[in-house]
């Protein structure tokens, strides 16, 4: 879920 | 989306807008660091290139595309517009000790070597420092307008709670990302000096002033 948190974080 | 995240975010959103608002009303930029604009330009472009992958949603999309619009504004204002009140020879922090490091980093430590994951945690550990070329103009000025400590207390804030987001997700998620939450300690830290100053002198109404 790394990946998907990346884009989900400002 | 928790609370801290939500807050943490909306602290960032304010710390960008009274920036905005004290340059153009006051029509001057003086005592704010061009250098520290351009490496948070430089920061949100490097981070946001994933609105050309991926979709999360509304408010992820627009908050990124103000972040990065307010940020070219503040640069444009500072360069452009109001030039001739830039403080150009207090502003002397050399970026490329920051830039040339941290790219070397990014390179060596991260997720995946893959060009937008590098650019990401390249985003990630220069916000870490970006403020820098700011804490060293006013170190250097000794002081700094009452305003612009409000711009700086919001900005440190937003990071603080964003610690307190990744304890939550940790906690209710699972989730936690070693690169963020490290560099977020970091920048968090770097303000904590600041933050004493702004409890102890500009929340009892005195300006923020250094000894000599």
């Amino acid at each position: 879920a790394i990946g998907q948190t990346r884009h989900d974080e400002l | 989306m928790n609370v801290f995240r939500l807050t943490g975010d909306l602290s960032h959103l304010a710390a960008i807008i009274i920036l905005l608002l004290k340059i153009w009303k006051s029509r001057s930029c003086a005592g704010i660091s061009g250098k520290s604009q351009i490496l948070f330009a430089i920061v949100f472009t490097t981070r946001y290139l994933d609105l050309l992958t991926s979709f999360i949603s509304l408010y992820n999309t627009s908050m990124k595309l103000i972040y990065v619009g307010c940020a070219y504004a503040t640069v444009y204002l500072i360069y452009v517009k109001f030039r001739a009140t830039y403080d150009g020879n207090h502003d002397s922090f050399r970026v490329e000790f920051l830039i040339v490091p941290v790219g070397g980093l990014a390179v060596l430590i991260n997720h995946s070597f893959a060009p937008l994951e590098i650019l990401w945690t390249f985003s990630i550990y220069l916000e870490s420092v970006a403020i820098l070329p700011q804490l060293f103009m006013i170190s250097k000025t000794g002081e700094a307008e009452t305003i612009t400590t409000h711009y700086l207390f919001c900005l440190g804030l937003y990071r603080a709670l964003y610690l307190f987001n990744w304890v939550w997700r940790f906690y209710f998620e699972g989730f936690f990302d070693m690169i963020a939450i490290v560099a977020g300690l970091v920048q968090t830290v770097l303000y904590c000096d600041f933050f004493y100053l702004y409890v102890t002198k500009v929340l009892k109404g005195k300006k923020l002033s250094l000894p000599a």
